[in-house]
Protein backbone atom coordinates (compact mmCIF):
# COMPACT_ATOMS: atom_id res chain seq x y z
CA UNK A 1 0.00 0.00 0.00
CA UNK A 2 2.03 3.16 -1.33
CA UNK A 3 1.29 6.20 0.75
CA UNK A 4 0.97 8.86 -1.71
CA UNK A 5 2.23 11.92 0.56
CA UNK A 6 -0.70 13.77 -0.85
CA UNK A 7 -0.05 16.05 1.87
CA UNK A 8 3.77 16.72 1.27
CA UNK A 9 3.08 16.96 -2.13
CA UNK A 10 0.52 19.66 -1.10
CA UNK A 11 3.39 21.13 0.42
CA UNK A 12 6.09 20.80 -2.04
CA UNK A 13 3.98 20.66 -5.03
CA UNK A 14 5.59 17.45 -5.70
CA UNK A 15 5.40 14.15 -4.25
CA UNK A 16 8.54 13.19 -2.38
CA UNK A 17 8.78 9.58 -4.12
CA UNK A 18 8.92 11.48 -7.65
CA UNK A 19 11.76 13.82 -5.81
CA UNK A 20 13.43 10.64 -5.09
CA UNK A 21 13.00 8.92 -8.47
CA UNK A 22 14.43 11.90 -10.03
CA UNK A 23 17.57 11.59 -7.67
CA UNK A 24 18.23 7.78 -8.57
CA UNK A 25 17.77 8.42 -11.73
CA UNK A 26 20.31 10.99 -12.30
CA UNK A 27 22.79 9.44 -9.93
CA UNK A 28 22.14 6.45 -11.66
CA UNK A 29 23.13 7.88 -14.89
CA UNK A 30 25.98 9.89 -13.22
CA UNK A 31 27.33 6.75 -12.35
CA UNK A 32 27.11 5.04 -15.61
CA UNK A 33 28.09 7.79 -17.49
CA UNK A 34 31.79 8.29 -15.59
CA UNK A 35 32.30 4.45 -15.93
CA UNK A 36 31.26 4.67 -19.43
CA UNK A 37 34.23 7.86 -19.16
CA UNK A 38 36.91 5.45 -17.31
CA UNK A 39 36.36 2.77 -20.12
CA UNK A 40 36.73 5.21 -23.04
CA UNK A 41 39.31 6.46 -21.12
CA UNK A 42 41.42 3.03 -20.71
CA UNK A 43 40.57 1.55 -24.14
CA UNK A 44 42.29 5.21 -25.71
CA UNK A 45 45.10 4.49 -23.47
CA UNK A 46 45.51 1.02 -25.14
CA UNK A 47 45.01 1.65 -28.27
CA UNK A 48 48.31 3.85 -27.49
CA UNK A 49 50.17 1.05 -26.32
CA UNK A 50 51.66 -1.51 -29.14
CA UNK A 51 51.18 -4.46 -29.61
CA UNK A 52 48.81 -5.16 -26.25
CA UNK A 53 46.84 -8.05 -25.59
CA UNK A 54 44.17 -7.11 -23.29
CA UNK A 55 41.21 -6.77 -26.12
CA UNK A 56 38.11 -4.40 -25.63
CA UNK A 57 35.91 -7.03 -24.75
CA UNK A 58 38.05 -7.30 -21.84
CA UNK A 59 38.03 -3.80 -20.29
CA UNK A 60 34.33 -4.31 -21.13
CA UNK A 61 34.14 -7.08 -18.97
CA UNK A 62 36.25 -5.34 -15.90
CA UNK A 63 33.54 -2.34 -16.23
CA UNK A 64 30.82 -4.63 -15.86
CA UNK A 65 31.83 -6.27 -13.05
CA UNK A 66 33.10 -3.02 -11.53
CA UNK A 67 29.81 -1.08 -12.17
CA UNK A 68 27.78 -4.09 -11.19
CA UNK A 69 29.14 -4.14 -7.52
CA UNK A 70 29.29 0.16 -7.94
CA UNK A 71 25.23 -0.61 -8.71
CA UNK A 72 24.35 -2.89 -6.06
CA UNK A 73 26.48 -1.07 -3.24
CA UNK A 74 24.57 1.91 -5.09
CA UNK A 75 21.27 0.82 -4.39
CA UNK A 76 21.58 -0.11 -0.83
CA UNK A 77 22.83 2.90 0.15
CA UNK A 78 20.01 5.07 -1.87
CA UNK A 79 17.33 2.97 -0.45
CA UNK A 80 18.68 4.34 3.17
CA UNK A 81 19.05 7.63 1.92
CA UNK A 82 15.30 7.63 0.08
CA UNK A 83 14.37 6.16 3.18
CA UNK A 84 15.70 9.39 5.33
CA UNK A 85 14.57 11.81 2.93
CA UNK A 86 11.02 10.65 2.89
CA UNK A 87 11.09 10.31 6.61
CA UNK A 88 12.90 13.51 7.71
CA UNK A 89 13.31 15.61 4.88
CA UNK A 90 9.82 15.21 2.75
CA UNK A 91 7.86 14.51 5.07
CA UNK A 92 5.14 16.95 7.17
CA UNK A 93 5.36 15.52 10.69
CA UNK A 94 2.01 13.72 11.34
CA UNK A 95 1.30 16.69 14.31
CA UNK A 96 2.33 19.73 12.11
CA UNK A 97 -0.96 21.34 10.09
CA UNK A 98 0.15 23.52 6.88
CA UNK A 99 -0.63 27.32 7.07
CA UNK A 100 -3.45 26.82 5.15
CA UNK A 101 -5.37 24.51 6.58
CA UNK A 102 -5.13 26.41 10.08
CA UNK A 103 -8.86 26.87 10.09
CA UNK A 104 -9.20 22.91 10.31
CA UNK A 105 -7.25 23.14 13.65
CA UNK A 106 -10.68 24.34 15.48
CA UNK A 107 -13.76 22.51 16.09
CA UNK A 108 -14.66 20.43 12.88
CA UNK A 109 -18.40 21.25 12.15
CA UNK A 110 -21.37 18.68 10.67
CA UNK A 111 -23.53 19.40 7.66
CA UNK A 112 -25.98 19.77 9.78
CA UNK A 113 -24.73 22.77 11.99
CA UNK A 114 -23.24 24.10 8.15
CA UNK A 115 -27.15 24.15 7.61
CA UNK A 116 -28.19 25.25 10.66
CA UNK A 117 -26.26 28.27 10.46
CA UNK A 118 -27.14 28.74 7.00
CA UNK A 119 -30.67 28.49 7.96
CA UNK A 120 -29.63 31.07 10.82
CA UNK A 121 -28.00 33.98 8.75
CA UNK A 122 -31.14 33.67 6.58
CA UNK A 123 -33.28 34.12 9.36
CA UNK A 124 -31.71 36.80 10.26
CA UNK A 125 -31.77 38.34 7.05
CA UNK A 126 -35.11 38.38 6.98
CA UNK A 127 -35.66 39.56 10.39
CA UNK A 128 -32.96 42.61 9.35
CA UNK A 129 -35.03 43.58 6.38
CA UNK A 130 -38.00 43.70 8.33
CA UNK A 131 -36.92 45.74 10.85
CA UNK A 132 -35.71 48.06 8.08
CA UNK A 133 -38.94 48.35 7.06
CA UNK A 134 -40.20 48.67 10.29
CA UNK A 135 -37.92 51.81 10.41
CA UNK A 136 -39.36 53.51 6.90
CA UNK A 137 -42.83 53.10 8.28
CA UNK A 138 -41.93 54.53 12.22
CA UNK A 139 -39.69 57.25 10.14
CA UNK A 140 -42.86 57.73 7.82
CA UNK A 141 -45.15 57.79 10.84
CA UNK A 142 -43.26 60.41 11.75
CA UNK A 143 -42.75 62.62 9.17
CA UNK A 144 -47.02 62.56 8.91
CA UNK A 145 -47.12 63.27 12.64
CA UNK A 146 -44.89 66.22 12.21
CA UNK A 147 -47.69 67.21 9.47
CA UNK A 148 -50.89 66.74 11.40
CA UNK A 149 -49.15 68.28 14.65
CA UNK A 150 -48.05 71.47 12.41
CA UNK A 151 -52.08 71.19 11.03
CA UNK A 152 -53.45 71.23 14.79
CA UNK A 153 -51.15 73.39 15.80
CA UNK A 154 -52.52 76.32 13.08
CA UNK A 155 -55.65 75.50 13.79
CA UNK A 156 -55.11 76.21 17.84
CA UNK A 157 -52.83 79.37 16.42
CA UNK A 158 -56.02 80.27 15.04
CA UNK A 159 -58.08 80.03 17.79
CA UNK A 160 -55.70 81.92 19.99
CA UNK A 161 -55.77 84.61 17.07
CA UNK A 162 -59.55 84.71 17.80
CA UNK A 163 -58.83 84.93 21.12
CA UNK A 164 -56.67 87.77 20.91
CA UNK A 165 -59.26 89.74 18.44
CA UNK A 166 -61.24 89.58 21.16
CA UNK A 167 -58.77 91.09 23.90
CA UNK A 168 -57.66 93.46 21.52
CA UNK A 169 -61.03 94.97 21.80
CA UNK A 170 -61.64 95.12 24.96
CA UNK A 171 -63.34 91.61 25.13
CA UNK A 172 -61.61 89.51 27.04
CA UNK A 173 -63.49 86.56 26.70
CA UNK A 174 -66.22 86.10 24.25
CA UNK A 175 -68.37 83.73 26.17
CA UNK A 176 -68.59 85.90 28.95
CA UNK A 177 -69.33 88.85 27.15
CA UNK A 178 -72.05 87.17 25.09
CA UNK A 179 -73.39 85.93 28.47
CA UNK A 180 -73.39 89.58 29.46
CA UNK A 181 -74.64 90.81 26.25
CA UNK A 182 -77.69 87.93 26.09
CA UNK A 183 -78.22 89.02 30.17
CA UNK A 184 -78.52 93.07 29.32
CA UNK A 185 -80.06 92.40 25.98
CA UNK A 186 -82.49 90.38 28.00
CA UNK A 187 -82.67 93.31 30.79
CA UNK A 188 -83.17 95.77 27.81
CA UNK A 189 -86.51 93.53 26.47
CA UNK A 190 -87.98 93.40 30.03
CA UNK A 191 -87.36 97.07 30.46
CA UNK A 192 -88.83 97.47 27.12
CA UNK A 193 -91.78 95.39 27.76
CA UNK A 194 -92.54 96.88 31.05
CA UNK A 195 -92.65 100.68 29.48
CA UNK A 196 -94.34 99.19 26.68
CA UNK A 197 -97.36 97.93 29.44
CA UNK A 198 -97.06 101.14 31.34
CA UNK A 199 -97.47 103.39 28.19
CA UNK A 200 -100.95 101.41 27.58
CA UNK B 1 17.12 19.97 16.19
CA UNK B 2 19.16 19.91 13.01
CA UNK B 3 17.60 21.91 9.92
CA UNK B 4 15.87 19.81 6.95
CA UNK B 5 18.61 21.69 4.53
CA UNK B 6 21.75 20.47 6.67
CA UNK B 7 20.07 17.06 6.92
CA UNK B 8 19.58 16.38 3.28
CA UNK B 9 23.24 17.34 2.59
CA UNK B 10 24.86 15.55 5.14
CA UNK B 11 22.47 12.80 3.96
CA UNK B 12 23.76 13.24 0.08
CA UNK B 13 27.00 13.45 1.61
CA UNK B 14 26.63 10.46 3.36
CA UNK B 15 25.76 8.81 0.64
CA UNK B 16 28.64 9.29 -1.22
CA UNK B 17 31.15 8.88 1.02
CA UNK B 18 29.84 5.63 1.21
CA UNK B 19 29.68 4.88 -2.16
CA UNK B 20 33.34 5.92 -2.44
CA UNK B 21 34.66 4.06 0.37
CA UNK B 22 32.47 0.98 -1.22
CA UNK B 23 34.35 1.35 -4.69
CA UNK B 24 37.70 1.97 -3.14
CA UNK B 25 40.68 1.90 -5.33
CA UNK B 26 41.48 -1.58 -4.04
CA UNK B 27 37.77 -3.24 -5.75
CA UNK B 28 38.37 -0.80 -8.71
CA UNK B 29 42.27 -2.13 -9.63
CA UNK B 30 40.92 -5.78 -8.83
CA UNK B 31 38.40 -5.10 -11.30
CA UNK B 32 40.86 -3.30 -13.93
CA UNK B 33 43.40 -6.21 -13.12
CA UNK B 34 45.11 -6.39 -16.67
CA UNK B 35 45.17 -2.36 -17.21
CA UNK B 36 46.27 -2.04 -14.07
CA UNK B 37 49.45 -4.43 -14.26
CA UNK B 38 49.75 -2.52 -17.26
CA UNK B 39 49.74 0.93 -16.39
CA UNK B 40 49.47 1.20 -12.32
CA UNK B 41 49.93 5.28 -12.53
CA UNK B 42 47.68 5.70 -15.38
CA UNK B 43 44.97 3.72 -13.36
CA UNK B 44 45.15 5.46 -10.05
CA UNK B 45 44.64 8.75 -11.93
CA UNK B 46 41.61 7.33 -14.15
CA UNK B 47 40.31 6.26 -10.51
CA UNK B 48 40.51 9.61 -9.03
CA UNK B 49 38.87 11.63 -11.80
CA UNK B 50 36.44 9.02 -11.71
CA UNK B 51 35.51 9.67 -8.39
CA UNK B 52 36.04 13.22 -8.58
CA UNK B 53 33.90 13.30 -11.46
CA UNK B 54 31.27 10.90 -9.75
CA UNK B 55 31.29 13.65 -6.70
CA UNK B 56 30.74 16.65 -8.78
CA UNK B 57 27.86 15.49 -10.99
CA UNK B 58 25.97 14.23 -8.05
CA UNK B 59 26.42 17.02 -6.20
CA UNK B 60 25.11 19.50 -9.00
CA UNK B 61 22.58 16.91 -9.35
CA UNK B 62 21.54 17.70 -5.89
CA UNK B 63 21.97 21.68 -6.99
CA UNK B 64 20.23 21.60 -9.68
CA UNK B 65 17.03 20.21 -7.34
CA UNK B 66 17.55 22.39 -4.91
CA UNK B 67 17.37 25.33 -7.70
CA UNK B 68 14.44 23.70 -9.47
CA UNK B 69 12.04 22.95 -6.18
CA UNK B 70 13.19 26.40 -4.18
CA UNK B 71 14.03 23.55 -1.56
CA UNK B 72 16.02 25.73 0.08
CA UNK B 73 13.18 28.22 1.03
CA UNK B 74 10.84 25.34 0.94
CA UNK B 75 12.25 23.31 3.68
CA UNK B 76 13.68 26.54 5.61
CA UNK B 77 9.99 27.24 5.65
CA UNK B 78 8.94 23.17 6.75
CA UNK B 79 10.92 23.94 9.72
CA UNK B 80 9.60 27.21 10.59
CA UNK B 81 6.20 25.61 10.71
CA UNK B 82 7.57 22.56 12.34
CA UNK B 83 8.77 24.52 14.65
CA UNK B 84 5.83 26.26 15.53
CA UNK B 85 3.73 23.02 16.31
CA UNK B 86 6.59 21.03 18.02
CA UNK B 87 4.50 21.23 21.40
CA UNK B 88 1.27 19.84 19.26
CA UNK B 89 1.56 16.01 20.24
CA UNK B 90 -1.71 14.91 19.36
CA UNK B 91 -1.93 13.51 15.46
CA UNK B 92 -2.88 16.84 12.96
CA UNK B 93 -5.56 17.06 10.78
CA UNK B 94 -5.09 15.84 7.36
CA UNK B 95 -7.77 15.69 4.23
CA UNK B 96 -10.08 13.82 4.72
CA UNK B 97 -11.06 13.29 1.10
CA UNK B 98 -14.71 14.77 0.82
CA UNK B 99 -13.45 18.49 -0.13
CA UNK B 100 -17.11 19.13 0.92
CA UNK B 101 -16.44 18.18 4.15
CA UNK B 102 -13.13 19.83 4.65
CA UNK B 103 -14.36 22.76 3.11
CA UNK B 104 -17.07 23.53 5.63
CA UNK B 105 -14.20 24.16 8.25
CA UNK B 106 -12.38 26.75 6.11
CA UNK B 107 -15.75 28.45 5.50
CA UNK B 108 -17.53 28.65 8.97
CA UNK B 109 -15.45 30.90 10.75
CA UNK B 110 -16.22 33.18 8.00
CA UNK B 111 -20.26 32.38 8.28
CA UNK B 112 -19.90 32.99 12.30
CA UNK B 113 -18.44 36.06 11.47
CA UNK B 114 -21.31 37.16 8.72
CA UNK B 115 -23.96 35.99 11.67
CA UNK B 116 -22.39 38.08 14.57
CA UNK B 117 -22.17 40.60 12.06
CA UNK B 118 -25.76 40.13 11.37
CA UNK B 119 -27.07 39.64 15.15
CA UNK B 120 -25.43 43.00 15.86
CA UNK B 121 -26.96 44.72 12.94
CA UNK B 122 -30.66 43.31 13.66
CA UNK B 123 -29.55 43.79 17.67
CA UNK B 124 -28.30 47.82 16.84
CA UNK B 125 -31.91 48.26 14.11
CA UNK B 126 -34.52 46.85 17.29
CA UNK B 127 -33.06 48.97 19.57
CA UNK B 128 -33.36 52.09 17.05
CA UNK B 129 -36.88 50.67 16.03
CA UNK B 130 -37.26 50.92 19.65
CA UNK B 131 -36.45 54.16 19.78
CA UNK B 132 -38.24 55.47 17.04
CA UNK B 133 -41.30 53.68 18.25
CA UNK B 134 -41.21 55.31 21.53
CA UNK B 135 -41.00 58.44 19.17
CA UNK B 136 -44.19 57.88 17.19
CA UNK B 137 -46.07 56.80 20.52
CA UNK B 138 -45.17 60.23 22.01
CA UNK B 139 -46.23 61.53 18.25
CA UNK B 140 -49.03 59.84 18.64
CA UNK B 141 -50.38 61.16 22.36
CA UNK B 142 -48.75 64.43 21.37
CA UNK B 143 -51.49 64.65 17.86
CA UNK B 144 -54.29 63.44 20.51
CA UNK B 145 -53.57 66.43 23.01
CA UNK B 146 -53.66 68.74 19.96
CA UNK B 147 -56.63 67.27 18.58
CA UNK B 148 -58.51 67.28 22.04
CA UNK B 149 -57.25 71.17 22.31
CA UNK B 150 -58.25 71.88 18.90
CA UNK B 151 -61.95 69.48 19.65
CA UNK B 152 -62.24 71.58 22.97
CA UNK B 153 -61.67 74.83 21.04
CA UNK B 154 -64.14 74.38 18.36
CA UNK B 155 -66.46 73.03 20.97
CA UNK B 156 -66.14 76.32 22.71
CA UNK B 157 -66.62 78.02 19.69
CA UNK B 158 -69.56 76.07 18.90
CA UNK B 159 -70.92 77.19 22.25
CA UNK B 160 -70.32 80.75 21.40
CA UNK B 161 -71.94 80.44 18.51
CA UNK B 162 -74.87 79.17 19.60
CA UNK B 163 -74.62 82.23 22.25
CA UNK B 164 -74.19 84.18 19.23
CA UNK B 165 -77.14 83.09 18.44
CA UNK B 166 -79.12 83.08 20.82
CA UNK B 167 -78.32 86.76 20.96
CA UNK B 168 -79.06 87.65 17.54
CA UNK B 169 -82.35 86.00 18.12
CA UNK B 170 -83.05 88.25 21.50
CA UNK B 171 -82.33 90.96 19.02
CA UNK B 172 -83.81 90.29 16.23
CA UNK B 173 -86.78 90.11 19.00
CA UNK C 1 -1.02 8.29 -10.52
CA UNK C 2 1.61 10.98 -9.67
CA UNK C 3 0.04 13.87 -11.67
CA UNK C 4 -3.00 12.76 -10.66
CA UNK C 5 -1.60 13.60 -6.77
CA UNK C 6 0.12 16.76 -7.12
CA UNK C 7 -2.91 17.63 -9.17
CA UNK C 8 -5.13 16.64 -6.08
CA UNK C 9 -2.77 18.19 -3.55
CA UNK C 10 -2.54 21.49 -5.51
CA UNK C 11 -6.07 22.11 -5.35
CA UNK C 12 -6.15 21.24 -1.97
CA UNK C 13 -3.76 24.22 -1.17
CA UNK C 14 -5.55 26.43 -3.58
CA UNK C 15 -9.09 25.79 -3.65
CA UNK C 16 -10.35 26.36 -0.21
CA UNK C 17 -8.78 30.01 -0.59
CA UNK C 18 -10.11 30.93 -3.79
CA UNK C 19 -13.49 29.22 -2.53
CA UNK C 20 -13.27 31.34 0.32
CA UNK C 21 -12.41 35.00 -1.59
CA UNK C 22 -15.84 34.10 -3.98
CA UNK C 23 -17.88 33.45 -0.45
CA UNK C 24 -16.07 36.84 1.39
CA UNK C 25 -17.37 38.31 -1.95
CA UNK C 26 -21.04 36.84 -1.59
CA UNK C 27 -21.08 37.84 2.26
CA UNK C 28 -20.02 41.36 1.42
CA UNK C 29 -22.31 41.94 -1.46
CA UNK C 30 -25.47 40.43 0.99
CA UNK C 31 -24.18 42.96 3.64
CA UNK C 32 -24.04 45.82 0.78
Amino acid sequence: SVDPMTYEAQFFGFTPQTCMLRIYIAFQDYLFEVMQAVEQVILKKLDGIPNCEITPVQIRKCTEKFLCFMKGRFDNLFVKMEQLFLQWILRIPPNILLPEDKSQESHSYSEEEFQLLQKEIEQLQEKYKTELCTKQALLAELEEQKLVQAKLRQTLTLFDELQNVGRNHGTSDFRDSFVFLVQNSRKLQSIRDNVEKESK
Amino acid sequence: TISRLKLLDTTVDTFLQKLIAAGSYQRFTDCYKCFYQLQPEMTQRIYDKFMTQLQTSVREEISDIKAEGNLEAVLNALDTIAEEGKDRKELAWRPSGKPEEDLRSTLMPYFLQQRDALQRCVRKQEAENRQLAGAVLAGRRQVEELQLQGQAQWQAWQALHRGQKELVAVLRE
Amino acid sequence: FDEIIVDLATKRKQYPRKILECVIKIIKAKQE
